[in-house]
């Protein structure tokens, strides 16, 4: 189950 | 990792560290606003949640729990430690006006349907407005001791750090998010007002009043 965006922001 | 970015989180950390060091010098957390920092309690916590399942890097592992804990010791710091110092009368924003709309919008604009996803979503437009029950008390009283408008001035700087790093990472990863994109304007926008005074005023060594 991957992001359809990435979360790798804080 | 970009330089607006690391520049972004920087100043995020800044502010906590200014806002912390405020409370505990002047012995008081006189001027703060209590809601605005439990909301920013609800926004990390709910957006950090994948902390205990996406690893990201250790840099994003370590900030997120510096962000969780640093802001439940604030509010440890305002309802414990100090509370005589901590004015209730003046925080009158209601701040249910701004939790509602971001579920509702949540609900509505998210990347995906499930729940911390839509969480996420949450977080993300929480944030943005959180700030509001500060601003608002900042504009009853009228006034704000310095250290207070510099723990405004970064916390207003980081998300509009973030918009550059948005833009560069269009141009080179091409990635948009467009949430966190249009909820980052918004939170930039809310402070242009304090940052004009803050430039105009407290840079040029004066005090932070707005004209009665």
């Amino acid at each position: 189950e991957g992001n359809p965006v990435k979360h790798d922001e804080l | 990792m970009n330089l607006f970015r690391l520049f972004g989180d920087m100043s995020h950390l800044a502010s906590i560290l200014i806002l912390v060091h405020k409370i505990q010098t002047t012995r008081s957390c006189r001027g703060i606003s209590f809601k605005t920092q439990a909301l920013y309690v609800t926004v990390f916590v709910s957006r950090y949640l994948d902390l205990f399942y996406d690893w990201v890097s250790l840099y994003n592992f370590f900030m997120k729990v510096f962000f969780i804990s640093s802001s439940c010791y604030i509010l440890y710091l305002m309802k414990m430690k100090f509370r005589p110092t901590n004015d209730p009368s003046i925080d009158t924003f209601r701040i249910e006006y701004l939790l509602g709309p971001c579920a509702i919008l949540a609900l509505i604009f998210h990347y995906k349907f499930t729940v911390t996803e839509v969480l996420w979503s949450f977080s993300i437009f929480l944030e943005s407005v959180a700030i509001l029950p500060q601003l608002f008390m900042l504009q009853r009283t009228g006034e704000a001791e310095t250290i207070t408008t510099h723990y405004l001035a970064a916390l207003g700087a980081y998300r509009a750090f973030y918009i550059p790093n948005w833009i560069y990472r269009y141009w080179t990863e091409d990635i948009v998010d467009p949430i966190a994109v249009t909820s980052g304007i918004v939170q930039t926008a809310l402070y242009l007002d304090f940052f004009y005074v803050y430039f105009t005023k407290v840079l040029q060594g004066q005090k932070f009043e707005l004209p009665a």
